[in-house]
């Protein structure tokens, strides 16, 4: 309860103006059962890698029955119903609207409304927003790449179309896997939460079956039930996994029967891969590495030639020319692998470093997890293809890693090579990757020449 | 914000709330909080996390894991549990206007 944070001086003065708090009373704890299905699925104890979802970091002091605790509540929610109070104030009806599950494609940008430590300075933090795209998606059980803050579990989360709809609401806003803090939130969708909601209140109160009746009914002018699996943005749909042997990361088509990875995904030419795709439907084709960069070349690239076309895969258009700053996606089957489909994480491009002034290294501010390894990076604009995804950071003196700091190798290093190969069958324009100069090799070693290094004043 | 947010901002903001729950007559007991949506004005209808009721529910946690359970009733927490729900002006109400009147800006320092 206590957050061990001290509010300064001047925010003990009133930033603005609150409604005074109102009592309320516990009309029912609810669960979405389909949430519950698919969080255990993804995340129970069979789970390869431990997931943790306690609102601190994996190393802080927290009871093993407190976190215990915090998993069994994870996904329920409450319905309140709140003490009348002015007059003024009862004449106002129904908030919100709800989207119908399925309604919010993957990739689609959503708003998240919540007050960051609860209760603590509501004059400060009440209703922070932050700004991300709908990730993933399993069900009712839905992720974003919004940030969001201890205390905000409960707090909405808003479509931008249909404008306002409540899509979901916080189940867990810090999520850590293998001990790395993942940089999603979890959210449960709202209206299967309402369904159960309507049909508890009926159970529970009979006589007061008209409290059911005003709870906000799912938003008919948008279509509803339809699969997410096979929405979202085309371009997300030339996302693949590969599988080479117990390895597995992901890619991207380049051509109907071309797969780019990464090598420390399919590190071996001529070992035979498997390449499941998930959109428009569930394929798995075999494929053989072709070409892999040497260990000592810092492009981390492989290219795998499938035994089929991958039908209905769109292929995407290649980058000409990269933008800092423009709004960018970054597809791949990191955090989940096959349980749940690739998951689609926004930002921007943050650095386009270059070198004899052609671009060598891509920066994003995208959360990249490890599996997302030889994934798309996309332009979220143009859905043009700006690069493949070949590393996030880590710190080794703290151990600490940073989704929002990752590397691409930009397309344009690959495409005059790609276009040979899938012309001619010529690996020679790839094995040129293998003899890169000097100053590509310092960037992607991210070091500089120890003349350089700066040195810390502290 | 692009242009595209601003009817979702608003009605985010309009429908943001914080809950406390915290025990009858034991203010040193602590409370807990979490976020909230106001679903309704009239009646006043909240949906809140529940994890916040953890400590209040009359046979632990463990009510929480009970296979084929949906639902549990509001006495399913023990009888000194208080809750409080606030949120921010709204546009009707005085608070809203006295907002735009006083400008109440502080900046903390970091």
């Amino acid at each position: 309860a206590s957050l061990g944070l001290e509010p300064g001086a001047p925010s003990r003065a009133r930033a603005r103006p609150l409604q005074p708090p109102r009592p309320a009373q516990l009309l029912l704890l609810l669960s979405c059962p389909a949430f519950r299905s698919h969080f255990a699925r993804l995340f129970g104890a069979d789970a390869v890698d431990q997931w943790h979802f306690v609102s601190s970091a994996p190393d802080d002091a927290v009871s093993e029955e407190e976190e215990e605790d915090q998993l069994r509540a994870l996904g329920w929610f409450a319905l309140l119903r709140v003490q009348r109070g002015a007059a003024a104030e009862e004449r106002r009806g129904p908030v919100v609207t709800v989207a119908p599950l399925g309604a919010v494609v993957k990739g689609a940008p959503l708003l998240a409304c919540g007050s960051p430590f609860g209760a603590f300075c509501p004059d400060i933090f009440l209703n922070t927003l932050s700004r991300g795209v709908l990730s993933n998606a399993a069900g009712p059980l839905l992720l974003t790449d919004a940030r969001c803050l201890p205390g905000t579990e409960g707090g909405g989360v808003f479509a931008a179309r249909p404008a306002g709809a409540l899509v979901a609401l916080v189940a867990a806003p810090l999520c850590w896997k293998a001990r790395e803090w993942v940089g999603l939130t979890l959210l449960c969708a709202a209206a299967p939460l309402l369904q159960v909601a309507r049909w508890a209140l009926a159970r529970l109160h009979p006589g007061s079956a008209s409290l059911s009746v005003l709870l906000p009914p799912p938003d008919v002018s948008t279509p509803r039930g339809l699969p997410l699996r096979d929405l979202g943005p085309p371009w997300a749909a030339a996302a693949v996994l590969v599988e080479c042997g117990t390895v597995w990361g992901s890619g991207v088509v380049v051509a109907p029967r071309l797969v780019v990875t990464c090598r420390h995904v399919a590190p071996r030419e001529a070992a035979r891969v498997l390449v499941h795709s998930a959109t428009p439907k569930n394929v798995a084709i075999w494929g053989q590495v072709v070409f892999a960069t040497q260990e000592t070349s810092p492009y981390d690239i492989a290219v795998v030639s499938l035994e089929e076309e991958l039908n209905g895969v769109p292929t995407p258009v290649p980058a000409g020319h990269f933008h800092e700053g423009e709004p960018v996606s970054v597809v791949g089957f990191g955090v989940f692998g096959q349980a749940c489909g690739p998951s689609v994480t926004s930002g921007i491009l943050s650095a386009v470093v270059r070198v004899d002034g052609s671009p060598v290294m891509l920066q994003t501010t995208c959360a990249v997890h490890g599996g997302s390894s030889g994934g798309p990076l996309f332009s979220s604009g143009s859905g043009d293809l700006l690069g493949i995804v070949a590393s996030n950071t880590r710190d080794n003196n703290t151990g600490a890693t940073y989704p929002h700091l990752n590397f691409s190798i930009p397309i344009t290093v690959l495409q005059p090579a790609l276009k040979q190969y899938s012309q001619t069958g010529d690996l020679g324009g790839l094995r040129e990757l293998d003899h890169t100069t000097e100053p590509v090799r310092v960037v992607w070693r991210l070091q500089r020449p120890l003349s350089e290094v700066p040195r810390s004043k502290l | 914000m692009g242009r595209q947010w601003g009817p979702s901002m608003r009605v985010a903001e309009q429908a943001g709330c914080v809950v406390s729950a915290s025990r009858a007559g034991q203010p040193d007991a602590g409370s807990w909080s979490c976020s909230g949506v106001i679903l309704s004005r009239n009646p006043g209808l909240v949906l809140c996390h529940g994890g916040i009721f953890t400590p209040f529910l009359r046979t632990g946690s463990a009510a929480l894991t009970q296979t084929g359970t949906a639902f549990l009733p509001g006495d399913s927490c023990s009888d000194d549990l208080r809750l409080h729900v606030q949120w921010g002006p709204t546009a009707a109400s005085p608070a809203g206007r006295a907002d735009q009147e006083l400008p109440g800006l502080c900046t903390p320092q970091c």
